[in-house]
């Protein structure tokens, strides 16, 4: 199973988890005796790239409208900024003395740190992308409620003027994020949820259409019309709330079972 | 086309992989 829960985080942090865990493994089993080399232009670089990232994990706290991102970025920045200090500090020490124990284990905490300070960091923008869908879903889901209230054909008109790009953007959404994602599982549920919106929705705005048709011959068949219209659009409803639910799932052992 | 932060990122990882790499001695030659 995998252990990053999309292919953008697990292509960026995959390569370095690996290298950090064996490291670990490396120095717990005290095999990393020889003296250190000079480190200075590596740390240097990470330096420089940790610099860039502070300021543009700022630059996006302070743009945010996401109260939950502001809360949850500056504590991540916060901690790739203080293992980028660990590898300086350690780096120094190290010129000094190659063999020095302590700068060597400060040395590897900077390393874990940065790692696991810029997971956090991809993680709280990536639940921030994730809000972003899920609203617009909300806002789907918010419309669709609009049926129940239509009683003329202008206003079907309207109201599938009104939903289309709404939809649109928020199948759109789903789908690349369905493509971002590594559990298979929730892939399929995404995919399945998508295939039965699409088939709904025009099942809806159909229904919708025959009770309006029924109602104005005051017909007796208009509350049974009702009745399958609202029943797709609570369909509808338990697939866009299925989406977000599955949206808000970051590990696989989560919810897997439907 | 990934935001700044996504590509800022994995500048800090590639950096960071670079870095571990040099530590254990496998690399900069």
């Amino acid at each position: 199973m995998p252990v990053f829960h999309t292919k953008t985080i697990e292509s960026i942090l995959e390569p370095v988890a690996q290298q950090v865990s064996r490291l670990v493994i490396l120095h717990e089993e005290a095999e990393d005796g020889n003296a250190m080399p000079d480190l200075s232009q590596s740390v240097a670089t990470v330096k420089h790239a940790v610099d860039n990232l502070i300021q543009i994990g700022y630059e996006t706290v302070n743009t945010s409208d996401d109260s939950i991102l502001k809360q949850d970025m500056p504590p991540a920045l916060q901690r790739v900024e203080e293992a980028a200090t660990s590898l300086l500090e350690a780096s120094n020490m190290l010129k000094e003395d190659p063999f020095f124990a302590p700068a060597r284990k400060k040395l590897i905490n900077g390393s874990r740190g940065i790692l696991q300070g810029t997971s956090a960091l991809l993680l709280a923008f990536d639940e921030s992308e994730v809000r972003k869908i899920i609203a617009q879903c909300r806002r789907v889901l918010e419309y669709i409620g609009i049926t129940e209230v239509i009683e003329s054909m202008d206003d079907l008109v309207t109201f599938v003027k009104n939903i289309s790009p709404g939809l649109t953007r928020m199948t759109k959404q789903v789908d690349d994020r369905e493509k971002e994602l590594t559990h298979q599982v929730h892939k399929d549920i995404l995919l399945r949820c998508l295939e039965e919106i699409k088939v709904l929705t025009p099942v809806l705005i159909s229904g919708i259409k025959t009770y309006i048709q029924l109602l104005s011959s005051n017909s007796p068949s208009s509350a049974d019309a009702k009745n399958n219209r609202d029943h797709t659009c609570k369909a509808l409803g338990v697939e866009i709330e299925e989406i977000i639910r599955v949206l808000q799932l970051t590990s696989a052992g989560e919810d897997d079972i439907e | 086309d990934a935001p700044e932060m996504v590509r800022q990122a994995r500048s800090v990882a590639q950096a960071s992989s670079t870095l571990v790499s040099a530590i254990k001695g496998e690399a900069m030659e």
